[in-house]
């Protein structure tokens, strides 16, 4: 089956995220 | 932070419903491929909202859409 995600979608940028050191 | 409900997202705008859905699936994309998870969070974002609340419910479908979207990023930059 052929994936219906498309590999030049936008990034995601999270707003409240705080990325763990 | 209490989870994230079909009638909290029908509320909001419809520019704002993904966002608020991305806010919630980041972390847990995260968790499984830190590296690539904004690029991953935004490939999965372009799935049906009603879909995306499913997912964040259930940790095997999301983890099995994750690795499926890594699987179309990769074979997308060998064609490259």
């Amino acid at each position: 089956r052929k994936s219906t995600l498309n590999p030049n979608a936008k990034e995601f940028n999270p707003r409240s995220f705080s990325q763990p050191k | 932070q209490e989870p994230l409900t079909a009638s909290m997202v029908a509320a909001a705008l419809p520019h704002e419903q993904k966002q608020m859905i991305g806010e919630r699936l980041y972390p847990l994309v995260y968790e499984i491929h830190s590296q690539l998870a904004n690029k991953i969070t935004g490939m999965l974002l372009e799935i049906d909202s009603s879909e995306l609340l499913l997912m964040l419910e259930s940790p095997e479908s999301l983890h099995a859409k994750v690795e499926e979207a890594l699987a179309v990023l990769q074979a997308h930059q060998a064609m490259e």
